[in-house]
C-alpha cells in the first residue's frame, strides 16, 4: 500500500459525505447503496464513522462529471480514465469525482464499471490511501471485474488503512461478540474485520499497530495450512503467505488476497492434486478449488460433499500422496484416507493418527508432501515422515524451508 | 532517421501521455534534448513496468501498452 506525501489524513472520527448529483445510468437508491457500502468497507476496519449530509459543505463531495469539470484533471471519454479522488483536506480535499462518459453499473458486468467498487478505491484515496502494487488490492489502479456480493476488503488494503487510522475501537476491547448491525454508514457488524484478521491472535497486535507478519526466523512460528503448488511449496499464517520456489533461493513474501482476492484468510487445511493442476482450501465446514490464480466456478462447496458426517465442523490439516492418489484428512486425533479417483472416502476410515504415523500422537495443524516424503506440522515443529513405512525419520523446526 | 509508422507515432503519444498523468514524466519542449527526452522516458517506462510487474526493459512494448490502455484510477500511481 502506499499514502499522499506526507500522509495526509482526518484528525477525527467522524467524517461527512455528501452525493452532489447523480449518474443516469443507475437508479438513485443504487448510487446511494453502493456509496454507502464503499464508506461501510472502510468503516469496518478503522474507528471511522461516516455521516451523509444533504446539503452545506461535507468533507468529502461526491459527483458524477465528465470531460473539464472544474479541477486541472478534465476526465478522457471513455475507459481510460474511470475517476479521481483527492487527499483528505479542506476545499476540494477528500472529494471523489467520477467520469460521467463511464457506463456505471450496480452489479459487476462486462458492459460497464461496478459503481461500489470504483467508489470504494475512491473513497481510499479521500481518506488518504495511494495506489497500492499488489495485484488483487483494492488500491491497485487498475479496474478488475469482481464478485462484489460479499466482498471482503483485502489485507493489504487493510494494513494500509489501519497505518493511518488503527483498527476498529470495538477491536481494541476485544469484544466478546460481534455488535448488532447498524443504520448504513455506521460502523458495520463486526465479522468482516475478524475473518480478515489472523486465526490465532495476532502475536503483535498492540492498540496503535495493525498485526504484522511473523519473521521468518521465529523459533515459535507455527502455520495454519501448507501446500504445493505448481512446483512451488506456499505455507499460510492468518492473511499471509511466505513462498517458497526452487527458482529463487529467496523466500517470497504475500497476502491470500494478492493471489486469490475473494477468498478470505485463516485457512485450516490445503492440498494440491498436481496431475488436476488443482489446490483445494479449507476454512471451516467449506473448500474452494483454485487452478493458479483462478477459482473454480461453483465453490466454496462444504466439506460434507467429500464424505464427512455433519459432526466434522472443520478439518486440521490435509495432504494429498502423489503416489497412491490419496489423500489425508486430518481432524483432532483421526484422519481418513480420501481416493481421488473414485472421489469418495475408503473404507474402514477414521483411523487414529497414533496407530498409523508413530511419533505422531498429536493433532496435525498442516501437511505437505516433497520429494515422495511427508512433512506433518505441529506447532513449532515438523515431522519428516516415510509415508512407505509410516516411519518418523525426524523433527525440525517449523521453518527450516526458511534459510533460517 | 528511421520514419515512425503512423501507429507507433500515436502509440508513442498515448504513453507519453499516460506517464505524464500517472508517473510525473516531464518532457523537455526544447527539441534540442530530444535524445534527453528519449532516456527520460525510457525511466519512467521502466518505473511502470515495476510498479505492474511487467519485465522491466524500458521499451514500450505490446505487454506495457497494454497495461497502460486498462481502464484505472485517475490518481498518479508515483508521489508528484
Amino acid at each position: 500500500y502506499s499514502t499522499f506525501p506526507q500522509s495526509p489524513r482526518w484528525w477525527k472520527d467522524d467524517v461527512t459525505y455528501r452525493i452532489l448529483n447523480y449518474t443516469p445510468d443507475m437508479l438513485q437508491a443504487d448510487v446511494e447503496e453502493a456509496i454507502a457500502k464503499a464508506f461501510q468497507l472502510w468503516s469496518s476496519v478503522t474507528p471511522l464513522r461516516f455521516t451523509r449530509l444533504y446539503s452545506g459543505q461535507a468533507d468529502i463531495m461526491i459527483s458524477f462529471a465528465s470531460g473539464f469539470h472544474g479541477d486541472f484533471y478534465p476526465f478522457d471519454g471513455p475507459g481510460g480514465t474511470l475517476a479521481h479522488a483527492y487527499p483528505p483536506n479542506t476545499g476540494i480535499g477528500g472529494d471523489a469525482h467520477f467520469d460521467e462518459d463511464e457506463n456505471w453499473t450496480k452489479f459487476t458486468t462486462y458492459s460497464g464499471y461496478n459503481l461500489f467498487l470504483v467508489a470504494a478505491h475512491e473513497l481510499g484515496h479521500s481518506l488518504g490511501l495511494g495506489h497500492s502494487n499488489v495485484f488483487g488490492a483494492l488500491m491497485y489502479p487498475i479496474y478488475m471485474a469482481r464478485d462484489t456480493r460479499d466482498y471482503r476488503l483485502p489485507q493489504d488494503d487493510i494494513d494500509g488503512i489501519q497505518a493511518l487510522y488503527g483498527p476498529p475501537r470495538e477491536s481494541l476491547e476485544l469484544p466478546t461478540k460481534a455488535f448488532p448491525p447498524q443504520e448504513p454508514t455506521e460502523r458495520t457488524p463486526a465479522e468482516a474485520p475478524t475473518e480478515m484478521l489472523p486465526r490465532e491472535e495476532p502475536t503483535e497486535v498492540t492498540p496503535s499497530k495493525a498485526p504484522r507478519r511473523p519473521d521468518d526466523c521465529d523459533p515459535h512460528l507455527t502455520f495454519d495450512a501448507i501446500t504445493t503448488l505448481r512446483g512451488e511449496t506456499l505455507f499460510f499464517k492468518g492473511s499471509y503467505v511466505w513462498r517458497k520456489s526452487p527458482y529463487f533461493s529467496e523466500i517470497e513474501h504475500d497476502t491470500i488476497s494478492s493471489f486469490w482476492p475473494s477468498l478470505a484468510a485463516g485457512f485450516d487445511a490445503a492440498y494440491e492434486v498436481d496431475k488436476k493442476d488443482r489446490v483445494l482450501f479449507f476454512k471451516d465446514d467449506q473448500y474452494w478449488a483454485v487452478s493458479g490464480y483462478s477459482i473454480e466456478p461453483g465453490f466454496p462447496r462444504p466439506i460434507r460433499n467429500l464424505g464427512f458426517s455433519t459432526s466434522v465442523g472443520k478439518i486440521d490439516a490435509a495432504v494429498h500422496d502423489q503416489n497412491t492418489k490419496k489423500t489425508y484428512f486430518f481432524v483432532g486425533n483421526k484422519y481418513w484416507s480420501f481416493n481421488e479417483n473414485t472421489q469418495s472416502m475408503e473404507r474402514g476410515y477414521p483411523r487414529k493418527i497414533a496407530t498409523d504415523f508413530q511419533g505422531i500422537g498429536h493433532k496435525v495443524d498442516a501437511a505437505f508432501q516433497k520429494n515422495g516424503l511427508f512433512y506433518f506440522f505441529h506447532g513449532s515443529n515438523q515431522y519428516e515422515i516415510d509415508i512407505k513405512n509410516k516411519k518418523l525419520i525426524r523433527i525440525m523446526k517449523s521453518n527450516s524451508w526458511f534459510n533460517c | 532517421f528511421p520514419v515512425v509508422p503512423e501507429e507507433e507515432k500515436e502509440d508513442m503519444q498515448f504513453a507519453k501521455k499516460y506517464l505524464e498523468n500517472f508517473y510525473g514524466f516531464k518532457e523537455e519542449k526544447n527539441a534540442f534534448f530530444k535524445s534527453k527526452n528519449l532516456n527520460h522516458m525510457s525511466d519512467k517506462i521502466r518505473e511502470m513496468q515495476s510498479f505492474f510487474g511487467l519485465e522491466v526493459t524500458g521499451k514500450l512494448n505490446r505487454k506495457t501498452l497494454d497495461m497502460m490502455k486498462q481502464p484505472r484510477c485517475g490518481i498518479p500511481d508515483v508521489r508528484s
